[in-house]
């Protein structure tokens, strides 16, 4: 878009990239120096050993923590709130159904981060050794081998591939930022009215991420490569919503009673919803 | 055990 500045731009990447260092979850530096902290043999033999329904509940959990991270970073962002969020959970929701109503019909707000998940996975490249294919989880490096109890292990050996591929581009803290952004805006925001200022907000951190690319003198071609795992991120995140609804059908009452509110609003929208605020 | 709504209005929740 010719009317975005490059002031503006430069603005936004800033801004997104701070964001992302607030609230990262773990420093990079950290993540690195933990790299030779596999899990022992017996280690990975007691999660093998886990029932299959404390597995799940134990990954929903490390997912809900590292969520909670990316909605701090969404809000962070300039212009997010103001897309809809704040303004149309208060507009729309409260006046006409009372808040408690508001908080049961979770579908309002939780679009806007549908994405999250996506996120996340972005964020894991970051804690994961392509070497040893290990990715950081409860307190060390796991292989593929550690998750084998959840049931799902083509699920599993996607999100590594992902991860490794994902690693081979050596993207550095910024780049990943300005991904991430765009990977959030890219959200499916059936019922958002302003769906135009979100493409418009879309598209100006897209420019932000070309201008980032260009000033660490990315080779050509990576902005459209990136851009291409728009598409893995949603299928990866497709293939756990559907990987969630099989469980589910065989442990309803595992879900319902120990599963995070907040997992459970994002990823099943036929979820019996968190209990209203009183 | 926090729900979406309260992280998105809550001020501040989860940085580093």
């Amino acid at each position: 878009s010719p009317t975005v500045s490059m002031a503006e731009l430069e603005h936004l990447a800033q801004n997104i990239s701070k964001s992302h260092m607030e609230t990262c979850q773990y420093l990079r530096e950290e993540l690195q120096q933990m790299t030779w902290q596999a899990f022992l043999q017996e280690e990975v033999e007691s999660y093998q050993s886990k029932p299959r329904e404390v597995m799940w509940q134990l990954c929903a959990i490390k997912i809900t923590e590292a969520i909670q991270y990316v909605v701090e970073f969404a809000k962070r962002i300039d212009g997010f709130m103001e897309l809809s969020l704040r303004g149309d959970v208060t507009q729309r929701g409260a006046p006409r159904f009372g808040w408690g109503s508001l908080v049961c019909s979770g579908a309002l707000y939780q679009d806007d981060l549908s994405s999250s998940l996506e996120v996340v996975f972005v964020r894991m490249c970051r804690a994961f050794d392509p070497q040893n294919n290990t990715v950081y989880f409860d307190g060390k490096y796991a292989g593929p081998d550690v998750f084998k109890s959840l049931g799902c292990d083509d699920l599993i050996s996607s999100v590594f591939d992902f991860g490794k591929n994902l690693c081979s581009m050596h993207l550095s803290e910024d780049e990943i930022a300005l991904f991430s952004a765009f990977v959030l805006m890219s959200a499916d925001r059936s019922w958002l009215q302003e769906k135009l200022k979100v493409e418009k907000l879309q598209q100006k951190i897209q420019l932000a991420l070309q201008h980032v690319l260009q000033k660490n003198h990315r080779e050509d071609g990576i902005l459209t490569k990136l851009i291409c795992k728009v598409s893995t991120l949603r299928a990866l995140c497709n293939r756990h919503t559907e990987k969630l609804s099989a469980f589910r059908s065989l442990y309803p009452d595992i879900v319902r009673a120990h599963f995070p509110p907040l997992y459970k609003e994002l990823f099943g929208s036929d979820f019996e919803q968190a209990m209203p605020i009183e | 055990k926090v729900t979406l709504l309260q992280l998105l209005l809550d001020h501040k929740n989860n940085e580093r």
